[in-house]
């Protein structure tokens, strides 16, 4: 464990809670993709198979619950309760995730590190996350403005990911043999994808007025 | 690297 990953995975986690907090408190979803909000359980539920089987320490195995418990607990709140999920506009919220969902899962089949049922989904979790954040990213710029949890939310779920960047750097050069090309590609990807909303969110943030995506 | 090894990052 190294500090940036852990600062990635406290940033990772910190994007859950803003998130969890705004639907549990306000009873609202206004501005959040469900699209997004379900490809994250899918990758999380698709790279934590091993979960049961392999124990690495009590953070790993805390952090994963934590995290599919957060990720199909907003997923059931923005589905079936019955006042969050008023707020839920559909009509929006129109992304084709299900288009992201075969390239990945195929691509995974062709670029791994093994081919196996667990290492292919692994790696399928990794595609998929770079692009999980496509639905919401679309929404935002339909919805205009967003409210600042909302884009607290974003802007943390991108920040992480920067973070195992930093990480990956760290481990090359300090561990014999630490190469994953796999991992580094998609989180590089992953991390420019948020580029623009990044630079929005930092005008914003610097002007002091409200988070606008153009058009 | 050593494909099997386990995946210790989340």
């Amino acid at each position: 464990m190294n500090i940036f990953r852990f600062a990635g995975d406290m940033t990772h986690l910190a994007s859950v809670l803003v998130l969890l907090l705004k639907i549990h408190t306000i009873k609202s979803c206004a501005g959040v993709s469900l699209k997004t909000q379900e490809l994250y359980a899918i990758v999380f539920a698709t790279r934590y198979l091993d979960i049961f089987t392999d124990f690495i320490s009590l953070y790993n195995t805390f952090m994963k619950l934590v995290f599919l418990g957060s990720s199909f607990s907003i997923v059931w709140y923005m589905r079936s309760h019955k006042i969050v999920r008023r707020s839920y506009d559909k009509d929006q919220d129109t992304f084709r995730h299900y288009f992201l969902i075969v390239p990945c899962l195929l691509l995974a089949m062709i670029i791994n590190e093994k081919f196996t049922f667990r290492e292919v989904l692994w790696t399928f979790s990794l595609f998929l996350e770079a692009v999980a954040i496509l639905p919401q990213l679309v929404l935002l710029q339909r919805t205009r403005n967003i409210d600042n949890l909302t884009g607290q939310y974003i802007f943390l779920l991108g920040a992480y990911r920067a973070f195992y960047i930093f990480n990956w750097i760290y481990r090359y050069f300090t561990e014999p043999h630490y190469v994953h090309w796999i991992p580094w590609i998609a989180g590089l990807l992953q991390t420019l994808l948020y580029g623009d909303f990044f630079y929005y969110y930092f005008h914003s943030w610097k002007n002091n007025k409200k988070l606008q995506l153009p058009a | 690297a050593a494909a099997g090894e386990l995946k210790d990052e989340l």
